[in-house]
């Protein structure tokens, strides 16, 4: 419950209007929208319990190794009632042409199975938070292996008892066992934004390039 | 941490 009362309010996409190229637009548009994502991102995860307690240093590598990865729970689970369009913001339906022309059809194909998978899964707001949380979580600590324990522990039995309130059995272990196709789509969008950038000269906001960086 | 300046000020500024 604490976590649903933390979620941040969805942000909306401004059109990037410097260029006449749709193509490049949708991308300048898109990477605007990251940016100003993970800066709501970190600000929601120094309000996950037991987040403030790691170290600075650990609180940056769970960040940078997770930050896509909770950005597109977001995505696969907005874009839970549409058809083909994946939404990346309210404001930013985009279909798979839309992502093809952008250098983006291998994001739009793993974000896509995503979607599809968490679909048949239902998942419930609750399970959506948990699951962003925990894919913050799911990582190794650079500095000091007992608190990040404790973090992920306080987020698995919050899953287990909100679990246990429903009949499905396995389910815990179904939603744990979704996170590497999780990370397998996000390590395909940072990578498809890196090549965006050093090979087409996409400009991206530092932040989000800092953040990309710490993935190259 | 030269690399990632921004996280890490971010991290540092309160809420």
């Amino acid at each position: 419950s604490h976590l649903l009362l933390t979620e941040p309010a969805p942000l909306a996409a401004n059109q990037d209007n410097s260029t006449s190229d749709s193509s490049l637009r949708t991308l300048l548009t898109l990477c605007d929208l990251l940016n100003r994502e993970l800066l709501v991102l970190i600000g929601w995860a120094k309000q996950i319990p037991g987040f403030s307690e790691l170290s600075l240093v650990d609180q940056m590598s769970l960040l940078q190794s997770g930050w896509m990865e909770a950005l597109l729970v977001d995505v696969a689970w907005r874009s839970q009632a549409t058809g083909e369009e994946l939404m990346f913001a309210g404001n930013l339906p985009l279909d798979e042409a839309q992502c093809r022309a952008a250098g983006l059809a291998d994001v739009y194909e793993a974000v896509r199975h995503l979607t599809v998978r968490y679909r048949a899964m239902k998942l419930s707001p609750d399970e959506v938070v948990t699951l962003k949380a925990m894919a913050l979580a799911n990582s190794d600590p650079v500095d000091c292996l007992d608190s990040l324990q404790r973090f992920q522990d306080g987020l698995h039995e919050a899953l287990q008892e909100y679990e246990s309130t429903r009949r499905e059995q396995n389910r815990t272990g179904r939603l744990l066992m979704s996170l590497p196709l999780l990370r397998q789509t996000a390590d395909r969008a940072v990578q498809a934004l890196l090549r965006m950038h050093h090979q087409h000269g996409i400009p991206i906001h530092k932040l989000l390039l800092e953040m990309l960086n710490a993935k190259a | 941490k030269e690399k990632h300046k921004i996280l890490h000020q971010l991290l540092q500024n309160s809420t």
